[in-house]
């Protein structure tokens, strides 16, 4: 018999993988640029308890450039965690498939397992091509998986996907306007230590830093001043050099949790 | 430590067997993040707070949350954004709970719910787990986090 697209990207026991699940997952690819060769790598897990009557979650990490595989799967809300020896698994016993579908999605090309054939998409991604792509992925995604059709859907994510999930957001409901069609039902998102507007950023950074007595006096007026008006990813020379006197204040600590011991 | 995990996983070739990555189209190294790809981002908004308005506008529901121990975008940086946002708030500012302790504290605005988790860094759920799953079930219920 012939398996359906659906059927040949079932995940089966994963390696390392010394434990039953109650819930199947799937992953594979969705080509979202014929002409050019860009596909995207999803891995869908279903919610681990009647997931027909449960929401359709997308995750998306930040980055640009990182993935929700990487993170957001196998260190943050999925069910598969890797032990430090880097061959085994065990499970979240809070992962979010709980109360949801959650479905993976690493973007753009270049993100993980996702690819373009032509390499100069590596070098030309950015928010606009993203967001279009994300979208397109979600359309053709829904025809292999039909039984999400009109389904709740809601994105969360952390970091730089504060661009993304407003942006795809806003893309999501742009089409449905114009298309009159409601494939895709998005009802919310939801955003983690997420990136909403550069100066904004930037102040809250410098500020966060000084009041918690992580740099000096002299350290927080120099950011302020070389930083205070730059973009908040690939800044000036000047603002770099700032902060470089800054990571020197802060020392050795992890900055992604200030109290938390830097992995050595 | 747990993204050094990761990139050993998955570049193993029977993991990527079993997730249907064909050797063909595999990275010659799998990695968490592509650095070639963030350091030629070409679009990149100052700003994403217009599309907070067009949303809002549309009634979708916007949940903004944030662990108070990162340094990366840390929970000023978020609190500076809500507040350009100019939104109305809609309920009092107070602390909400978890197995009774306080898990950070919330805010409606009008259109918006800002969470912040105490204690947790720039990945919310692998250092609060437990809360973080708690704020995700409030937030695809659309019902407030414990107050008390």
């Amino acid at each position: 018999s012939v398996l359906s697209e659906k059927e040949q990207n079932k995940v089966s026991k994963l390696p390392g993988q010394n434990f039953n699940v109650n819930f199947a997952h799937y992953s594979g690819f969705v080509t979202t640029n014929e002409k050019l060769g860009r596909a995207l790598f999803y891995w869908l897990i279903e919610a681990a308890e009647d997931p027909a009557s449960k929401p359709l979650v997308l995750w998306l990490n930040g980055g640009p450039g990182c993935s929700s595989v990487g993170f957001g799967e196998a260190e943050e809300i999925g069910p598969f965690h890797i032990k430090p020896d880097g061959k085994t698994l065990y499970l979240n016993q809070y992962s979010w498939n709980q109360a949801a579908n959650i479905l993976f999605l690493d973007a753009p090309v270049g993100v993980g397992f996702s690819y373009s054939n032509t390499s100069s998409d590596l070098l030309t991604n950015g928010d606009k091509r993203t967001a279009q792509d994300s979208l397109t992925f979600l359309l053709k995604w829904v025809e292999r998986y039909p039984e999400y059709k009109g389904r709740e859907f809601y994105i969360v994510g952390e970091s730089y996907a504060g661009h993304y999930i407003p942006q795809l957001s806003q893309a999501i409901v742009r089409h449905n306007q114009a298309s009159g069609e409601n494939t895709i039902n998005l009802k919310g998102y939801m955003v983690g230590n997420g990136l909403m507007d550069d100066r904004q950023d930037q102040l809250g950074l410098f500020q966060y830093i000084w009041t918690l007595g992580f740099i000096s006096d002299q350290t927080y007026t120099l950011l302020k001043l070389q930083c205070g008006l730059e973009p908040f990813i690939h800044s000036s020379e000047a603002c770099n050099n700032a902060l470089e006197i800054s990571y020197k204040e802060m020392g050795n600590i992890d900055h992604y949790s200030v109290f938390t011991p830097a992995c050595v | 430590c747990t993204e050094k995990h990761s990139k050993v996983y998955f570049n193993l070739p029977e993991v990527q067997r079993a997730l249907h990555v064909p050797p063909e189209v595999a990275p010659s190294k799998w990695d968490t993040c592509n650095y070639v790809v963030n350091e030629n981002w070409n679009d990149c908004a100052s700003s994403v707070l217009d599309i907070y308005h067009e949303l809002i506008a549309a009634g979708i529901r916007i949940w903004v949350f944030s662990g108070d121990a990162d340094a990366v975008v840390p929970v000023t940086s978020t609190r500076y954004s809500i507040d350009a946002l100019n939104l109305s708030t809609t309920s009092p500012y107070g602390p909400w709970y978890i197995d009774g302790q306080v898990g950070g504290w919330t805010q409606q605005y009008a259109g918006l719910n800002f969470v912040t988790v105490r204690g947790a860094g720039h990945e919310v759920p692998l250092h609060r787990p437990k809360e973080a799953l708690a704020l995700f079930k409030a937030f695809i219920s659309g019902t407030p986090l414990l107050s008390t």
